[in-house]
């Protein structure tokens, strides 16, 4: 664990911290992604099937069950939840996400570490991660206006993605034998999906006007 | 067998 593991982690709690509070708050689930939350879900419960097969840490441990469990209530909440649900942006997120998770199982059957169960899940879920932000990007660039929690949130998934990199330059120069293609390369591509996004956050925040992206 | 491959990341 180095200190932009670590921020990257706290950053990634941060935006579903974020993301949960907008939700109690506000009642309101308006300028999030449903399809977006979904593939989230999916994206834990298929790396982390791990959780009972292999112990790491108790740190390790807590913050999957933390995932998991987060990912699952955001869910139920856009689709069961008499008021949250009442807001959800149906029209515009349309995302046909099923092409996603089909298209990364396929890649994942291609390429991967070992062929096995967990290994073709493992591969399987970073490959989803890296594009399960496009059905909300997407449906921010349909509404135009961004409300602040949700400019927030993701924000803060971004620079999780930002922080991991380090992570991986640090680990690649520090330990002998850091070679991590699958999840380098994934992650590069799911933090330029970002660029833009950040690009008008900081133009925003910059004049420290409202988060407006361009039609 | 030892298991080689350990994602410690999350």
């Amino acid at each position: 664990m180095n200190i932009f593991r670590l921020a990257g982690d706290m950053t990634h709690l941060l935006s579903i911290l974020v993301l949960l509070l907008k939700i109690y708050a506000t009642k309101s689930c308006s300028g999030i992604s449903r399809k977006t939350q979904e593939l989230y879900a999916i994206v834990f419960v298929a790396r982390y099937l791990d959780l009972f097969t292999d112990f790491i840490s108790v740190y390790n441990t807590f913050m999957k069950v933390v995932f998991i469990a987060s990912s699952l209530a955001i869910v139920w909440c856009m689709r069961f939840h008499p008021m949250v649900r009442r807001s959800y942006d149906r029209e515009l997120d349309t995302f046909r996400h099923y092409f996603l998770v089909g298209a990364s199982f396929a890649l994942a059957l291609i390429l991967h570490e070992k062929f096995t169960v967990q290994e073709i899940f493992w591969a399987f879920s970073i490959y989803l991660e890296a594009v399960a932000i496009l059905p909300q990007l997407v449906l921010l660039q349909r509404s135009g206006n961004v409300d602040n929690l949700t400019g927030q949130y993701i924000f803060f998934l971004g620079a999780y993605r930002a922080f991991y990199i380090l992570n991986w330059i640090y680990r690649y120069l520090t330990e002998p034998h850091f070679t991590r293609w699958i999840a380098c390369v994934s992650g590069v591509v799911q933090t330029a999906l970002y660029a833009d996004f950040f690009y008008y956050y900081f133009i925003s925040w910059k004049n420290n006007s409202k988060l407006k992206l361009p039609a | 067998l030892e298991k080689v491959l350990i994602h410690d990341e999350l």
